[in-house]
């Protein structure tokens, strides 16, 4: 009698969950703007044989924003998940893999992300800041000052906005903007900065070093301006992609 | 009556006896939630 097909392939398995890793490692490393994303559920698996040792597998992925902007060094495994009292992203991710010879590799990749809606936030927490959209006005004002203020105290490079994370606005018990936003470190200290600014670039791609900055600012019940910046240092091979230039 | 009975017991033998405490299998997909659903 002719051999059973083998039985369908199921989302937990040790297979699925390794070409689901080889996927969203992909992912992460060929997307340019935002945060770098997690698996939270393989959503379906689907296999089509084209020969020995040569599966075609089609996977449909469930994916977390996690914390580390996506220039960050920072391995995937240590980033953490942002919760969902912290207003949540999801990703959905459709990824035609192969697997060839027992090596899998990613033929095709198509993801929409989409954060929460703030219904299901205010539910579960009423007076949770919610996400604001990036060209929010009390969101830029936030970044541009936040930078500033940096800026000012800096004893580094002078740095560059590359782009806009996220930003989130409470207003209770306090009216409060926090804001995240990736930086590129330029050719001038501060100081030169304070001379003439228009002259000062991002470092070229050989030299480049990139950062994340987090800033709050609690406009009421007094105003008060907090930012912190970190710099990643070089890292051989990352660029940012400004955007407008991406590919999708 | 005795038809319908009839019937109905063989019926009842007819399907496959399951040993106790057999838990169906989970459904191949969706998968285990690693973090929370959204």
């Amino acid at each position: 009698a002719p051999a059973a097909p083998p039985a369908p392939l199921g989302c937990d398995d040790p297979e699925s969950e390794a070409a689901a890793e080889v996927a969203v490692n992909y992912i992460n490393g060929h997307s340019h703007h935002g945060y770098k994303f997690a698996l939270n559920r393989i959503e379906d698996v689907r296999v089509v044989p084209q020969g020995p040792n040569n599966d075609i597998i089609f996977l449909e992925l469930d994916l977390l924003e996690t914390k580390c902007p996506i220039l960050s060094p920072t391995p995937l495994a240590n980033c953490t998940v942002r919760s969902f009292t912290e207003h949540a992203v999801e990703g959905d991710c459709d990824v035609k893999l192969q697997k060839l010879d027992g090596k899998i590799s990613v033929l095709a990749s198509k993801c929409h992300s989409h954060a929460d809606s703030s219904e299901d936030i205010s539910k579960v927490c009423p007076d949770c800041p919610q996400l604001a959209s990036l060209n929010n006005t009390e969101v830029l004002e936030t970044v541009s000052a936040a930078l500033n203020d940096f800026n000012s105290k800096t004893t580094g490079p002078y740095l560059r906005l590359l782009e806009i994370g996220r930003g989130k606005i409470q207003y209770h018990p306090a009216h409060v903007v926090a804001v995240e936003f990736a930086v590129g470190a330029t050719n001038c200290s501060a100081e030169e900065a304070k001379v003439n600014v228009g002259a000062c670039q991002l470092l070229p791609e050989d030299q480049s070093n990139f950062g994340f900055c987090i800033g709050t600012m609690v406009k009421l019940p007094t105003q008060n301006l907090e930012v912190d910046c970190q710099l990643y240092g070089h890292q051989p091979g990352v660029t940012y992609v400004h955007a407008g230039q991406d590919t999708s | 009556p005795v038809t319908k009975r009839a019937v109905a017991e063989a019926a009842q033998h007819d399907k496959v006896p399951r040993p106790v405490g057999f838990v169906p299998p989970p459904p191949p997909c969706p998968g285990k939630i690693r973090h929370f659903d959204i």
